[in-house]
This record gives C-alpha cells, structure tokens and sequence, in this order.
C-alpha cells in the first residue's frame, strides 16, 4: 500500500458540501461514495441527489436521521437510480419523493459490504485503495468545536452518531491519519475535512465501514 | 466577530441573545479543556466555528442523528487461507 493515498488526487471526490440545519449526513455520505464509485470506474465526476435519498428512502427518517446501511440496501433492493443533483437539488428538508422512470438517466448501486474494520485498519486502508471513498459512521460529538489538526484524542467510539466519507489517508509523517470528508460546508476544520489518527479505532472510525460498487 | 462572521441576527427580545451567549461561553469553557490534550505534534485544536452558539443538546439533536448497526468483522484477504 501507498505511503499516503487520496482520492481527491484522482479527482473523483466531489466538493465539499453543506447538509445546513438537516440530519442528512447519512444520504450526504452515501451519495459522495456513489457518485466517487461511478468516478473510480472511469465515469466523469458528477454529483448526485442527496434530496432524491432524503425524500424516498422511508427506510430512513429524513432529515431527522438515519443509517447509511439502510439508505444502501434501499438503493439496492429498489434498484433506483440516484439522479444528478442539479434534476432533483437539495432542499434541507424532507418532501414527498419525486419518482423518475426506469429510462432516466441515473446511477445504480450493484453492491455494497458493510464490514467492521477495528483492530484491522490497515485491512480498512487495503479496502480504500481498491474500491474507492468509504463511508463510516463515527461518534463525532466532539467535532462541535474541531478547528483543525489530527484527532489524537477525546473522541469515543462508543456511540457512533454520524457519518461521513474516508477519501484517504497518510502515514508519512509522525502521526499517521485518515483523511475524511464531512457534509458540514467548507468553513468547518479543515476547509471541510477532518483528520482522524490512525490505529485505535479513533471516534469509531473503523467499526461501520462501507464500500459501495455502482 | 462571531455574530458577523456566521452572518446570525438573533430575535429582538433579548432572550435569544442571552440564551446564544450562554453557549458561547460553554463552548469557550470546552474549548480551553479539549485544547489542554493537544500537546503531540499536529494535535486537533478546538475553538469557535459555526457551531459555537447552539447547546451540546442543541448539536446532537441537528447534526448527530445517523445510527451505524452492528457490522461483521471483515475477515478478507488478510485472513483468507
């Protein structure tokens, strides 16, 4: 493996984006990884639509809250494609799904794993460098007056809380850290990204870890 | 410089107000506790950003609402064999 490897080199990652007053990380994570996946198989970069998630996934509660692995299998069991963002924008609230017929234009999730990766990071690394951004849910509750820098410390991984996409990591330096994408603008951390120390399942990072293949 | 900075304009009572500077100035006691950990090199700091205003209860309610289940440990190449 690479000493350090990010997705956003390859440019397959999206910008960052601003979920504002929802509770929509899990369909903000979900979409970057499907639309980073369709990138990483040769496909131009193209974002997707976070609302069509938020407005149809019933598994999932909108803007108060879901799980990635749900939103997931909804994709994969309806077989409904997710349409480009600028079709159906983002509206920060929850309203009634718009449907589009099998024709549409869209991007279908195949397959996803969900697997935990603690006290195998390493493996979660392996995982990242072959199948593209991750998603994983963390305990962030921290994260409320993160600045900047690597998380080393005070972050639990006890009650995982909300999720947000590994695009890559970097050991080259004397704190090795993954390198993650939140969904809370460009103004939070580090121009919108956060970096979590390596090794220690640090906020929970490595304990629900999907992969998505469209 | 926060109140411009996050473009916030809080009701005209004064309860608004007083209710939001009382998160600040949690947020600023959080803030010299989290700091007090980052001594390693290129160690996190913590201070102001956008969420400096709401209560801890106020963050979790908005922002931490996803859930992750229990997932299988991955048994992949690493152990295959």
């Amino acid at each position: 493996l690479p000493t350090r490897f990010d997705w956003r080199d390859k440019a397959v990652v999206a910008p960052v984006q601003d979920q504002l007053a929802c509770g929509s990380c899990w369909a903000f994570s979900v979409v970057g990884a499907v639309q980073s996946a369709r990138a990483v198989g040769g496909s131009p970069l193209q974002q997707l639509s976070v609302q069509q998630l938020l407005d149809c996934s019933f598994t999932n509660n909108g803007c108060g809250g879901g799980s990635p692995t749900a939103a997931l299998s909804w994709l994969q069991q309806t077989r409904e494609k997710l349409v480009a963002a600028a079709e159906y924008p983002y509206q920060a609230e929850a309203r009634i799904c718009r449907f589009f017929s099998q024709t549409h234009r869209g991007v279908e999730v195949k397959n996803f794993t969900v697997h935990s990766f603690r006290g195998q990071e390493a493996a979660m690394m392996a995982q990242l460098v072959e199948h593209g951004p991750l998603v994983v849910v963390v305990d962030a509750v921290s994260w409320q007056d993160y600045l900047g820098g690597i998380i080393q410390h005070h972050c639990s991984s006890q009650w995982p809380n909300h999720a947000v996409l590994v695009v890559g990591y970097d050991t080259s330096g004397e704190v090795p850290y993954w390198i993650v994408q939140n969904s809370w603008g460009t103004s939070w951390g580090n121009e919108g990204y956060v970096y979590i120390k390596m090794g220690g399942d640090i906020c929970g990072i490595a304990d629900c870890v999907a992969a998505v293949s469209v | 410089t926060f109140r411009k900075t996050f473009h916030r304009l809080y009701g005209g009572s004064g309860d608004e107000f007083t209710r939001r500077l009382v998160h600040f100035q949690e947020a600023a006691v959080r803030h010299t506790h989290l700091n007090s950990f980052s001594t390693e090199p290129q160690s996190a700091t913590y201070g102001f950003n956008q969420f400096s205003d709401l209560s801890q209860e106020e963050f979790r309610g908005i922002y931490l609402q996803a859930t992750g289940g229990t997932a299988p440990p991955f048994s992949g190449p690493l152990t295959e064999g």
